[in-house]
């Protein structure tokens, strides 16, 4: 439990990242 | 079982909805007094995409002409910036007692809610591309409209020349919009359609030009213009069954089950 949380705060910030790349890519 | 429509949707949610899924399942099961870590880094670093992604939405909504995205958008950003001040709420709550209930609680609900607010941001984005799919559509549908008043071969040459781009960027961006699709009967659909109007793009073509030959001649007339207009109409029932498929985003349970 103790990794998860660190892992998924992790991958949800690198989701944003990748949703804001999506939204620059269309946008454009 | 799949629950993002497209596959661009699907591969940036579905690892992070799953680890979510798990970890809350994992804290429901787990109330059992574990010390929580020092999230203050993780959780700084989400902040701080967020507050990109903020900025980025933002200049967006200002910068687009489409009123229907201006519209959705800021309330998922505004689920996403909730989010995060949860996030920041609970590390600074875990730091002063790392077994506090309400923090972990917090986690969860802030975890979700960036969840919930990037995929309305990518549903809105989702949504504003397929209307822009649909502006080429209608566009074709315009030309097939005016299909009737082509009675002239200089005429035909200019319909044709007009005509030719848009149907190549419907193929084009239909076939594209097809690929993206997870759900298998919404893309058997749009390739049926979109053969359907290649197809009938070269007969369409012939029958308005039978169709001014015959007035020209006079013979016949009647029974071209009837050939023109099953085509027409043929074509445009295709466009429009297009126009349907592309908004749907329900699934067909049947199928996944």
């Amino acid at each position: 439990l103790r990794v998860g949380w660190e892992q998924l705060l992790t991958a949800i910030a690198r989701n944003i990242n990748e949703v804001e790349n999506q939204i620059l890519t269309r946008d454009s | 079982m799949p629950v993002f429509h497209t596959k661009t949707i699907e591969g940036i949610l579905e690892p992070v909805a799953q680890q979510v899924s798990k970890l809350v399942i994992l804290h429901e099961e787990a109330e059992d007094g574990n010390a929580m870590p020092d999230l203050a880094r993780p959780v700084q670093a989400v902040k701080l995409a967020v507050d990109n992604l903020v900025k980025v939405g933002y200049d967006t909504i200002n910068s687009s002409e489409d009123q229907i995205l201006k519209q959705d958008m800021p309330p998922a950003l505004h689920r996403v910036e909730d989010a995060s001040v949860l996030l920041l709420e609970a590390s600074d709550m875990l730091r002063d007692d790392p077994f506090s209930a309400p923090a972990r609680k917090k986690l969860i609900e802030g975890s979700r809610g960036i969840l919930q607010g990037t995929s309305s941001l990518l549903l809105a984005f989702d949504e504003s591309e397929v209307r822009k799919i649909i502006r080429v559509c209608k566009n074709v549908l315009e030309y097939l409209a005016i299909t009737e008043v082509v009675d002239k071969m200089e005429d035909l040459v200019t319909y044709v020349k007009n005509l030719s781009p848009v149907l190549t960027k419907i193929i084009k961006e239909v076939d594209a919009r097809e690929k993206e699709l997870t759900h298998q009967v919404h893309r058997d659909m749009l390739i049926r359609s979109l053969d359907q109007v290649k197809n009938l793009t070269p007969v369409l073509i012939s029958g308005v030009k039978i169709f001014i030959t015959a007035k020209e001649t006079s013979t016949g007339f009647a029974e071209a213009q009837n050939n023109r207009d099953f085509v027409v109409r043929k074509m445009s029932d295709e466009i429009h069954e297009i126009i349907r498929v592309l908004q749907l985003t329900t699934y067909d349970e049947e199928e996944w089950d």
